[in-house]
């Protein structure tokens, strides 16, 4: 997180005031988006907001579109969504929404104004950007569920280090609170992965409504929201392969999978898993590969795992097999899996472990570390 | 695969993008300067906050995360 050095509020107590309304929402669904996402702060702060109908309120909020009355015109449909003023006098900690964007209550349509609102609030109360992609202060705009929204870690510690905590909160340790999310870690030498798979030379790395991507020439991969590639996705995903045969990534969560052809959803999916032949009995892939050597593609269910023949588009016979049988001295629960150079990387828990598959041995228990660095 | 050169359109929107997030002025002073250029910086500096190769050039990565739809407050600091 960051803040505006010592730009901050000198009470707890401040007054909101709506000046006008976008055509794109009810009144009552401005005014709801708009205190929801006060609260987000007050709920983690000793912050106290109470709305006023007149005159001159610390926190002023406006909808104007281009030259709206202060230096910053707006850019018009998309780009610049909106902005707000660090705490201070007069327009200090003042929030304006650019009218040329299409402001939505509850879906995914044009932009959220419940999460815009939460971020520019977070301007009007002293915290400028996050370079934490999970962090709700990061500067792009990308959609999560708000009815399920929570406040990551990041914006709670940026907020509580200009306030303080919400002193009405007793933490009581028999009843926490929800967790607030953060954003995983590739150095966390405890970091497991939900899934990992290749993309036309690329290499992703799913963990919770995250992806690392890692291209050959940029040696840092890149942290993204899932949901900002594809909306379609959903989050903690179990599985992912790249399939050589039809050049489309496959991605699993629970009973589905979604095609991916590049950077473009599969139109058609998702497919529920028997599509793939897999039996009724199967609810959930815990880890997939293509095996180019053989041209199947494996299923790791459990302690078992299914071979697939996209050619044929069914299951090979003699299958399911034990993972221990196909990938000797493979006994914990394989939570990720990776062809790469003709070797398969079966990850497991923080470990991936490297098996040479025409002598079928494990060659090296590597970490995470060794395709995602730290 | 060659990283295709940025259109002008790119350039056009890089130097709006870097003017108003991280406080691009016009270069003044004489045109000769040793090390990178100012806009050159300016773009090292957005790659490293967003954490993309830092490179100083407009690749496609760069120019793709200057599309997406954002907040118009800088990413750096302005002071007041």
């Amino acid at each position: 997180f960051s803040t505006f050095d010592n730009l901050k509020w000198q009470t707890n107590q401040l007054t909101y005031r709506i000046e006008n309304y976008t055509p794109d929402m009810s009144e009552a669904e401005v005014d709801d988006s708009l205190e929801r996402a006060l609260q987000v702060w007050a709920k983690v702060s000793p912050l106290r907001f109470t709305r006023i109908y007149s005159g001159t309120a610390d926190i002023m909020i406006s909808f104007g579109s281009r030259d709206h009355g202060d230096f910053y015109p707006f850019d018009g449909p998309d780009g610049t969504l909106a902005h707000a003023f660090a705490p201070g006098a007069n327009i200090g900690g003042d929030a304006h929404f650019d009218d040329d964007e299409d402001f939505s209550f509850s879906s995914n349509r044009g932009y959220n104004l419940f999460l815009v609102a939460a971020h520019e609030l977070g301007h009007s109360l002293g915290l400028s950007h996050s370079n934490d992609p999970g962090a709700l202060m990061y500067p792009i705009y990308s959609y999560t569920d708000p009815r399920t929204f929570l406040l990551p870690r990041d914006d709670i510690n940026g907020i509580q280090s200009i306030y303080g905590s919400n002193p009405d909160v007793d933490p009581n340790p028999d009843k926490p609170g929800p967790t607030p999310p953060s954003t995983p870690d590739a150095c966390d030498p405890t970091l497991v992965l939900d899934a990992v798979a290749t993309l036309r030379g690329e290499k992703m790395f799913f963990k919770g409504r995250f992806f690392w991507r890692s291209y050959s020439q940029n040696s840092q991969p890149e942290l993204n929201i899932i949901k900002t590639f594809w909306p379609e996705i959903p989050d903690n995903v179990d599985a992912a392969y790249e399939s050589l045969l039809s050049d489309n990534v496959y991605i699993f969560k629970d009973r589905q999978v979604w095609a991916l052809s590049g950077y473009d959803v599969v139109p058609g999916y998702p497919k529920n898993l028997q599509n793939l032949g897999l039996p009724n009995t199967v609810k959930k892939v815990d880890a997939a590969l293509y095996n180019e050597n053989s041209g199947k593609t494996l299923f790791f269910v459990g302690e078992y795992y299914y071979s697939y023949d996209e050619e044929k588009k069914k299951m090979d016979r003699g299958f399911p097999k034990r993972v221990d049988e196909g990938f000797p001295g493979m006994t914990s629960k394989v939570t990720a899996a990776l062809q790469v150079q003709g070797n398969t990387y079966l990850f497991s828990g923080p470990n991936v472990f490297e098996y040479n598959m025409r002598t079928k041995r494990q060659s090296r228990v590597l970490g995470n570390s060794y395709f995602l660095p730290c | 695969l060659p990283i295709s050169p940025p259109t002008e359109e790119d350039e056009a929107l890089a130097e709006t993008y870097l003017k108003s997030f991280y406080n691009l002025t016009e270069e003044t002073g004489p045109s000769v300067r040793r090390g990178p250029s100012q806009r050159s910086r300016k773009v090292s500096e957005m790659q490293k906050f967003f954490g993309l190769k830092v490179t100083g050039s407009l690749d496609t990565e760069t120019v793709t995360m200057m599309k997406k739809p954002r907040c118009g407050v800088p990413d750096v600091h302005l002071g007041r």
